[in-house]
């Protein structure tokens, strides 16, 4: 279960704004 | 130029797009009890980037899943309740069938979004927390 929960909170990560 | 958080009250697009405002619109839902909302919307777009990068087919179903159990399979989660049931059940298709593709999340993230346009995202705007950053 641990690692579904950081594959998600990866894939929200990339979808995040980075800083300009 | 424009401070960053006037740019934020043109479109929810604008306030998403700075990283600035993502955390303050999601330290807002947070208060709110819904940050899942925002949450599964980056996932959705977080999985077509993956899906678009092509690559690892066990991880995109992995992903694929993951998403489907944290915020669509529970039907009273705040994400599940704002999703139509025909939605939720193509998604449900597609990952029991293991046929994943690109598009497999759009329409929720669509519905989520909406929601958020309507409802969430002008409540910000004249919230406390956007008020006093301004």
């Amino acid at each position: 279960i641990d690692s579904e929960d950081d594959l998600l909170q990866e894939c929200i990560s990339s979808a995040m704004p980075k800083k300009k | 130029p424009t401070p960053p958080y006037l740019k934020w009250a043109e479109s929810l697009h604008s306030l998403l797009d700075d990283q600035d405002g993502t955390h303050l619109f999601r330290t807002f839902l947070k208060q709110e009890d819904c940050a899942d909302l925002l949450d599964f919307w980056f996932a959705c777009s977080g999985f077509r980037k993956l899906e678009a990068s092509g690559g690892n087919e066990e991880k995109k179903l992995k992903l694929a899943k993951a998403i489907y159990r944290k915020y669509i399979l529970d039907n009273n989660s705040i994400v599940s309740r704002q999703i139509k049931a025909a939605t939720k059940s193509f998604i449900r298709d597609c990952v029991v069938r293991v046929h994943i593709e690109p598009a497999m999340l759009d329409q929720a993230q669509t519905e989520i979004q909406a929601m958020l346009e309507e409802n969430t995202y002008p409540v910000f705007l004249k919230s406390d927390l956007y008020l006093e950053y301004t």
